[in-house]
């Protein structure tokens, strides 16, 4: 899926 | 939070303070792009602005605050308290070219035409050529300090460590993000150049010196 807020990734 | 997510953040932090301690224990930021570490301080600043908006984790929020107050320290180091030893003559890559460019394609190309996620775009494009001027500076004096090819090598490692992560998280969470992929691929090719002289020279004791 699409990595739309919030981002979990540094 | 996988393995190659968890090394790749600690490559990322060992990248960081590498150079902060370098410039910090030698009093002199000589060899080191100064635009580049206002790029990544720039970079840092629009990701994480949804430190603002949302909580992750305790994780999360350290890393995101470390990350972004080293990356003001250094650029405090180099323009402010080493300026002396700045070598900004070699420092000449126009990052207008990066900026306008990673604007435009920002705006374009994301996952959500709204003011954070299009500043989130923005920083994930920025950061894959953000250590060009650092690139652009070594080939042009020809040479790096051999702590200089660490630090490269720690950042560079990370991105790529990262892309490892995004193929564990397909196969195993379903997950991909098509921005941060593309653009992590791109950084990461940006290295190998970097990671095949630091391999075939740094790690057999000599110094990183290019050709004339």
């Amino acid at each position: 899926g699409l990595n739309i807020n919030p981002k979990d990734e540094l | 939070m996988n393995i190659f997510r968890l090394t790749g953040d600690l490559s990322h932090l060992a990248a960081i303070i590498i150079l902060l301690l370098k410039i910090w224990k030698s009093r002199s930021c000589a060899g080191i792009s100064g635009k580049s570490q206002i790029l990544f301080a720039l970079v840092f600043t629009t990701r994480y602005l949804d430190l603002f908006t949302s909580f992750i984790s305790l994780y999360n929020t350290c890393m995101k605050l470390i990350y972004i107050g080293c990356a003001y320290a250094t650029v405090y180091l180099i323009y402010a308290k080493f300026r002396a030893t700045y070598d900004g003559n070699h420092d000449s890559f126009r990052v207008e070219f990066l900026v306008v460019p990673v604007g435009g394609l920002s705006v374009l190309i994301n996952h959500d035409f709204s003011p954070l996620e299009i500043l989130w775009t923005f920083s994930i494009y920025l950061e894959s050529v953000a250590i060009l001027p650092q690139l652009f500076m070594i080939s042009k004096t020809g040479e790096a300090e051999t702590i200089t090819t660490h630090y490269l090598f720690c950042l560079g490692l990370y991105r790529a460590l990262y892309l490892f992560n995004w193929i564990w998280r397909f196969y195993f969470e379903g997950f991909f993000d098509m921005i941060a992929i593309v653009a992590g691929v791109v950084q990461t090719v940006l290295y190998c150049d970097f990671f095949y002289l630091y391999v075939t020279k740094v790690l057999k004791g000599k110094k990183l010196s290019l050709p004339a």
